[in-house]
C-alpha cells in the first residue's frame, strides 16, 4: 500500500527526506 | 507400494523417481507448447486472452514457449494491459477472506513467525507481543505500536504518516506528480475534479495549469506532494502528518495491483487505476491533502471517522467515484485533526 500527500506550502518549504529512505511515522518529513 | 516390506521401500532408486518428476514438469509445457502454436493459428477473436487462466500462463512462460504466438503478425498483448486484466479485487478478496479464519491456538505462533521473519516485522514495538493474543492473520497486520514507539515531532510542521520507505518527494511541477522518480502521473486523474457539489462550484478545469490554481490558494505558494510505499512487513496504521481540517472524501474504486516500486517504475498511472481513498481539507497554509493508495494484498483501507466508506467492494463501476463532505453544521470546517493523531489503517483483502 501507498500514501500520497499533495498539499501547497510556501516556496520556502523544505524536506528533510533522501529518495529510497527508510521513514516511520511521527519522524520530520519537512517544514519552512 | 503397501505390500513391499519396509525394508525395500528405501530401496526405491532415486532416478527413477527423478525421471518421474522431470518428465511430469516438462510434459505439461510440451504439451502447453503445442497447444499455443495450434492457438496461434486461430483467428485473435478465437484466442481469447481475456479468460485469465491463459492470461496468467502467458504472463507466467517466457516468451519463447509462446513464439508462434508472436510471430503470427499479431499485435502482442503488452504485459501491462495483461496484468490489469487480472482479477486483483477478486484475488486481493479471496486474500481477505483467508486472512479471517482463525487460527488454532497451537499455529499461531509458527504462521506469525514465519511472517515476522518473511518480512522483518519488528516485535518488540508491538503494543502486544505474545503471537497468541491475535486470532488471525488480519488482526496480526492491524496490530498497534507501544505509544513511546513512535515519538511523533514536535520540531516540524509535517510529520511522516506512517512508516515505509520514500519513494518520491518534491514540489509538483506542471500538475504532474511522480509514483516514482520518473514515472508520472496527472494530478488531476489522480484526484478528481475539484468541484465539489456542496462547495463553490469550480469552473471545470479547462487545462493542468488551471487545475493547478484550483488547489494553491495563496498567492505566491507551490505544490508539494512525498511518496510513502508501506512494505508487508511494515506498522500498516497512519496517523494526521500535520494539524489540519478535513473536509471532503472522495473514494475512487479501482483495481488492486501490486504498487511496489518497481511495478510502479512499470505501469505509468498505477496509482490512478488502484482503489484509493482522498482525505482533502485546509492547514495554515491552504490546501492539504493525503491519499491511501490500496494494493492486492491490502485491499482495504479504513479511516476511522468515516463510518460510510467501503472499500474493495465487489461491484463497481469503473472511473466513478463518490464524494462525502464532512462539513456539517457542527462542524462547519470539517474533522479537525492534530499532527500524529489516528486516521485510518490498511487492511488485508
Amino acid at each position: 500500500s501507498t500514501i500520497v500527500l499533495i498539499f501547497e506550502a510556501p516556496k520556502d518549504f523544505n524536506f528533510r527526506l533522501k529518495a529510497g529512505q527508510k521513514i516511520r511515522f511521527g519522524e520530520a518529513l519537512g517544514s519552512l | 507400494m503397501h505390500t513391499a516390506p519396509l525394508r525395500s521401500l528405501f530401496l526405491l532408486r532415486p532416478v527413477p523417481i527423478l525421471l518421474a518428476t522431470g518428465g511430469g514438469l516438462h510434459f505439461p509445457r510440451l504439451a502447453l507448447r503445442w497447444r499455443l502454436g495450434q492457438l496461434s493459428c486461430m483467428s485473435r477473436p478465437a484466442l481469447k486472452l481475456r479468460s485469465w487462466p491463459l492470461t496468467i500462463l502467458y504472463y507466467l512462460l517466457p516468451f519463447g514457449a509462446l513464439g508462434p504466438l508472436s510471430r503470427v503478425g499479431w499485435r502482442p498483448v503488452s504485459r501491462v494491459a495483461l496484468y490489469k486484466s487480472v482479477p486483483t479485487r477478486l484475488l486481493s478478496r479471496a486474500w481477505g477472506r483467508l486472512n479471517q479464519v482463525e487460527l488454532p491456538y497451537w499455529l499461531r505462533r509458527p504462521v506469525y513467525s514465519l511472517y515476522i521473519w518473511t518480512f522483518g516485522v519488528n516485535m518488540t514495538e508491538a503494543a502486544v507481543e505474545d503471537l497468541h493474543h491475535y486470532r488471525n492473520l488480519s488482526e496480526f497486520f492491524r496490530r498497534k505500536l507501544k505509544p513511546q514507539a513512535r515519538p511523533v515531532c514536535g520540531l516540524h510542521s509535517v510529520i511522516s504518516p506512517s512508516d515505509g520507505k520514500i519513494l518520491t518527494f518534491g514540489q509538483v511541477k506542471n500538475c504532474e506528480v511522480e509514483q516514482v522518480k520518473g514515472v508520472t502521473y496527472s494530478l488531476e486523474s489522480f484526484l478528481g475534479p475539484r468541484a465539489y457539489a456542496e462547495d463553490l462550484p469550480f469552473p471545470p478545469a479547462s487545462s493542468r495549469d488551471s487545475f493547478r490554481k484550483q488547489l494553491v490558494t495563496r498567492e505566491g505558494n507551490e505544490l508539494y506532494h512525498c511518496v510513502i510505499y508501506l512494505a508487508p512487513g511494515d506498522y500498516h496504521c497512519f496517523h494526521s502528518p500535520t494539524d489540519w481540517t478535513v473536509s471532503h472524501r472522495r473514494h475512487f474504486p479501482g483495481s488492486l495491483m501490486s504498487v511496489n516500486p518497481g511495478m510502479a517504475r512499470w505501469i505509468k498511472e498505477l496509482f490512478c487505476h488502484n482503489e484509493r481513498v482522498v482525505l482533502t481539507g485546509d492547514w495554515k497554509h491552504g490546501f492539504f491533502s493525503l491519499t491511501a493508495v490500496g494494493a492486492t494484498n491490502v485491499g482495504s483501507i479504513r479511516i476511522y471517522f468515516d463510518r460510510d466508506l467501503h472499500t474493495n467492494s465487489p461491484r463497481y463501476s469503473k472511473g466513478s467515484y463518490n464524494d462525502l463532505s464532512f462539513v456539517t453544521h457542527a462542524n462547519k470546517e470539517g474533522v479537525p485533526m492534530r499532527k500524529g493523531e489516528h486516521l485510518g489503517e490498511f487492511n488485508l483483502g
